[in-house]
C-alpha cells in the first residue's frame, strides 16, 4: 500500500466525493 | 535546438532559495464565499497562530520521524487482522497503546467553533482519522500544552455526556479509524485513540454543538473530549477527523454536504490554503479530473486510490504494469512524503538521478535518500514528475512537491520506498 502524502498534494484542489465514490484533482486550484 | 526545446518541456526551472523558509506570511486563498470555507495553515509557518519559538520548533529530521511513525502506524492499520491481534494480544499495555490507532501529527491546522457559547479551536485536519476531539477540562488525568485555552464542558450550554448503553457509543469500533471504547457499568461512553509512540486521547464520547462557519452549525456533534492527552500535537488543541466512517466530520454532516468535501494546501509554510464543506466551494473556472475510490471493506476509514502510472522528465517508468496493478494506495492529509512500493520507488530514484547528474549528491535525510548540494545554484532544473490514477488522471506534481529540504545545501527528492513489498 502506497501513500500519497500531502507534500505532494500542495497546489492542488482535492476533492472528495465521498457519495459519488470519487476522487477528483484540479490543477491550480489554489491561486 | 527544437530538441533542446522539447527537453526543457520536461522540467522546472526552479529557484533554490524558494525551498528556504520565509518568516512573513501571505495569504494566498481568500475562499470562495458561497459554502462553509475555512482557512488552512502549515502549523509551524508564520501563517499559524500556534507557532512556536525556532527554539521549541521540530526541524526536519524530527518531522520526517514523526511522518515515518504515523506511516508505520498506517500500515499496521492496513495488516491482516491476525497480524493486528497477534500484537494485541502479546500486550499488556493500557488502553491506547498498541491499540493500533492513528492519530498522526499531521502539518495543516483548521480553526472550528465548539459549544455554546462557542469557543475557537484550532485542529489538525486528517483524512485518516474519523474520530474528532480535543482536550477537555477539567484534564482529570494529563493535557498537554495548548495555545488557545483548553474547552470546558461546564461552559457550554449543549454539552451532552453519551452514555454507555446507548447506540452512539456502539460506534467507537476499531474501524472507526482505530478509536477505542471502554465502558464501565452502564455510566459515561469512554474513546481511547492512540500512537504506538504513545501519543494519544483518552476521553468521554460526547456531544456539542459545532460551529464551522457563523451559518453553518450542526447541534449534537460527536467527539471526544479528552481528559487524558499526551504527545506532540505543536500547541493544536485536538484533531478534526475527515475520513470515511460514520463518526467522521465528513459523514455527520452528510445532510448539510452531501459527504463532499476538498481542500487546496499552500505551496508553502508561509502561504494559506482552504478547507472546503460541500460542492460549489470550488472556483467554475477550475476542473477537476475525478479518479474513483477504491474499495477495501476491511479498512473502511481510509481514502483509496489506484496509481496506474508515473512520469519522470516526460518519460513513463519501466515497471511491469502487474506491479502498479497490486499496489494500492490510500490518500492521506496527515503523511507528509508520498510512499511507494519498492520497486515503484527504485524506479523513480533511478529515472530522477540521471537527470540531475548535473548536481552534486550529499548524505540522505531520514527516509530521504537522493538528496543534493545545491548551495553553488541559485536556480536548478528539475525533471517534472506526474502521476497516472485510474481512469487517466493526470497529477503533475508542484516543484515544491517534488524536492523538501531545510538547506541549499542538502535538498531531498520527497518520495520514499516502503521498506518492504508487502507493506
Amino acid at each position: 500500500v502506497g501513500v500519497f502524502g500531502n507534500h505532494q498534494q500542495k497546489t492542488l484542489e482535492v476533492a472528495y466525493d465521498v457519495t459519488g465514490g470519487k476522487l477528483g484533482f484540479g490543477i491550480g486550484g489554489c491561486s | 535546438g527544437g530538441e533542446r526545446k522539447t527537453m526543457q518541456g520536461h522540467f522546472h526551472t526552479f529557484q533554490v532559495n524558494s525551498l528556504l523558509p520565509v518568516s512573513v506570511c501571505n495569504p494566498s486563498i481568500k475562499g470562495y464565499g458561497k459554502k462553509a470555507t475555512l482557512k488552512v495553515v502549515h502549523k509551524h509557518g508564520p501563517c499559524s497562530h500556534l507557532s512556536l519559538d525556532e527554539a521549541n520548533a521540530p526541524n526536519v529530521t524530527q518531522i520526517l520521524s514523526e511522518d515515518q511513525s504515523r506511516v508505520n502506524i498506517i500500515h499496521f492499520r492496513l495488516s491482516s487482522n491476525s497480524a493486528q491481534n497477534n500484537i494485541l494480544n502479546s500486550s499488556k499495555a493500557t488502553l491506547p497503546v498498541n491499540s493500533g490507532a492513528s492519530i498522526g501529527t499531521g502539518n495543516f491546522i483548521v480553526t472550528v467553533g465548539l459549544g455554546t457559547p462557542k469557543k475557537d479551536l484550532t485542529l489538525l485536519f486528517d483524512t485518516g482519522s474519523d474520530l474528532t476531539w480535543t482536550q477537555c477540562q477539567p484534564c482529570l488525568v494529563s493535557c498537554y500544552r495548548q495555545q488557545e485555552p483548553i474547552f470546558n464542558p461546564n461552559e457550554s450550554t449543549t454539552y451532552k455526556n453519551i452514555s454507555c448503553n446507548s447506540a452512539e457509543c456502539t460506534q467507537l469500533t476499531s474501524h472507526a479509524g482505530g478509536v477505542i471504547k471502554r465502558c464501565s457499568n452502564s455510566s459515561t461512553c469512554i474513546y481511547g485513540i492512540g500512537y504506538v509512540d504513545q501519543s494519544y486521547s483518552i476521553g468521554f464520547f460526547s456531544k456539542d454543538t459545532l460551529t464551522l462557519t457563523p451559518t453553518d452549525v450542526l447541534p449534537n456533534f460527536r467527539f471526544g473530549c479528552g481528559q487524558s492527552n499526551r504527545g506532540l500535537f505543536g500547541g493544536a488543541a485536538g484533531l478534526l477527523g475527515l475520513a470515511r466512517n460514520q463518526l467522521s466530520v465528513v459523514s455527520q454532516t452528510s445532510s448539510m454536504y452531501q459527504k463532499y468535501f476538498s481542500y487546496c494546501l499552500p505551496s508553502t509554510s508561509s502561504s494559506t490554503g482552504h478547507l472546503t464543506f460541500g460542492k460549489g466551494g470550488t472556483s467554475s473556472a477550475l476542473k477537476l479530473n475525478f479518479t474513483p475510490f477504491s474499495r477495501n471493506s476491511k479498512n473502511p476509514s481510509f481514502y483509496f486510490v489506484h496509481i496506474t502510472g508515473i512520469k519522470v522528465g516526460g518519460r513513463k517508468l519501466s515497471i511491469a504494469k502487474s506491479v502498479f496493478k497490486t499496489t494500492t494506495s490510500i490518500i492521506d492529509s496527515g503523511t507528509v512524503i508520498t510512499r511507494l512500493p519498492p520497486a515503484i520507488y527504485s524506479a523513480l530514484r533511478v529515472a530522477f538521478r540521471q537527470k540531475m547528474t548535473n548536481y552534486p549528491m550529499t548524505k540522505g535525510l531520514s527516509m530521504l535518500d537522493t538528496c543534493y548540494d545545491l548551495s553553488n545554484n541559485k536556480t536548478v532544473l528539475i525533471p517534472k514528475i506526474r502521476f497516472y490514477f485510474q481512469g487517466n488522471v493526470k497529477v503533475p506534481i508542484y516543484p515544491t512537491g517534488i524536492l523538501f529540504g531545510h538547506s541549499v545545501s542538502q535538498v531531498c527528492l520527497a518520495f520514499a520506498g516502503n521498506s518492504n513489498a508487502s507493506d
